[in-house]
């Protein structure tokens, strides 16, 4: 049975993306069967992978207002065992056109119920908000991932997306896990970044992964040829971060 | 009268906060009577000035949602001419609670009207969203500074961006203006870096600001103080870049 990881701060530009569409192209490239859903209307995942979400005429929003069939959605990506099931700004009104729905927190779960038996992972990007659509993947998730920058406002946010994580634990998905807290953007030059690893550790110990991902262009450039870092630049230090990331992941959840 | 300017960019991690505090401190450095406004429940902007949200009772929430008159919630900063109306998490509810206002889009532009006469500028920094409190924010200001960094994601969402200014003006605001789109985080050394400013000034030429903030670690410090940039060390390139943004906004609107 496939594992669902949502990858979620509300705090913006975190390495949010950067980490889904890495994380899942790393499980695929170690012949783990992923699927990689962009849960965001600005749809970043889609065109870090090289989808144009202007080109994309039926997506998540679909799925989850309209049920309509995954498979009918789900797209195969250059990258052998990965397939996206891709957003594009018309998700926006999923925020309001769920509020009324009776089951609003749990049409994601419906939605990915019978994917989860035909991936080995399912990751989930999320927007940098608490909003609907979050708390739609929290509940359909059996674990977060949780990336901090290794900035000062990074901080700040933790203590409140833990809360989120408690209440949704305590009413909506029992079974939701932290699969970790990943440092990002990490420049063992400055005091700053330093400081930062510092606290989160000393916080939140062994919840923290021990892989750091490095602040590295080539994590910044990679998208722009539509590509994860693997396929642009595998030799990069952001190739081997997101690499030992997915190993990891993979030990700590006994997958070998 | 007050020049009100909103700092919006729904991408995340653009640099709005940072933008936000380090040029209102600098209108203020330059004797202009200048408020900042944190519209973001995650309350960076409070925090970057030295106010824990946690211990901030009354906030923006309460002016919006409670119609508290807004002097028994704007603080005094550590720096001269600078005042702050502060935020805690409770403006998370804002976004549901005004929705069943009658002029729900229009409850920043009341709180802040009998302001404007007290202040030179107002400055708003907005969530990483174009949710209900933005609007009001996009309502409420005269102009919009649109921060965009300069990777490649950064270019996704202005398209966006600017079809909801548009619909703003024509429906809710036909006075807003575009103060301006400014390119944040640059390295002349990244390839991309110069890629997406190169893009920027192609597409939108005469809107650009001549000011490019460069990537400055004094600018990710600074906010772990307490302190605007120019407090934290005024020699920087992060304070030489806000005041010139500073200089060069006053001279576009005639103001010396
Ligand atoms: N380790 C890294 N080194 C260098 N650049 C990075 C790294 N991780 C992310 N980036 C770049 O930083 C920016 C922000 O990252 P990303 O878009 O993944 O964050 P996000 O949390 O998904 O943002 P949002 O909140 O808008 O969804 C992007 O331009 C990305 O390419
Ligand atoms: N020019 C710069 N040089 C170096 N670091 C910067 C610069 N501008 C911003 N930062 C840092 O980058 C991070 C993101 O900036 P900031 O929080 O201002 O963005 P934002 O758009 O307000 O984010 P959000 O979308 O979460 O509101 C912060 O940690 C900040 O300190
Ligand atoms: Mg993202
Ligand atoms: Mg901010």
């Amino acid at each position: 049975m496939g594992k669902i990881i949502a990858i979620a701060n509300q705090k913006g530009g975190v390495g949010k993306t950067t980490s889904a569409i890495n994380l899942a192209a790393s499980l695929a490239v170690l012949e783990h069967k992923t699927l990689l859903i962009d849960a965001d209307p600005q749809a970043n995942a889609s065109s870090g992978l090289g989808f144009d979400p202007k080109n994309i005429k039926i997506g998540l929003y679909e799925c989850l207002v309209q049920e309509i069939d995954p498979k009918d959605v789900i797209l195969t990506t250059e990258v052998p065992f990965l397939d996206l099931m891709p957003s594009n700004i018309d998700l926006v009104g999923a925020e309001i056109e769920l509020l009324d729905m009776p089951n609003r927190e749990r049409m994601m779960e419906g939605a990915l119920k019978a994917l989860k038996s035909q991936y080995d992972f399912i990751i989930i990007d999320c927007s940098p908000s608490l909003g609907l659509i979050t708390t739609n993947a929290l509940v359909a998730a059996d674990s977060v991932l949780i990336p901090v920058q290794c900035e000062y406002f990074a901080l700040e946010g933790l203590g409140k997306l833990l809360n989120t994580i408690k209440i949704i634990q305590n009413h909506l998905n029992k079974g939701l896990d932290i699969e970790g807290i990943l440092l990002t953007m990490y420049d063992g030059r400055l005091r700053l970044s330093n400081q930062v690893v510092d606290d989160v550790k000393t916080h939140f110990q062994d919840i923290v992964f021990e892989t750091i991902i490095q602040r590295n262009t080539k994590l910044g450039e990679a998208p722009s040829f539509g590509l994860p870092v693997l396929y642009h630049d595998a030799d990069s230090r952001g190739s081997m971060n997101y690499l030992n990331l997915a190993k990891e992941i993979l030990e700590k959840n006994g997958i070998f």
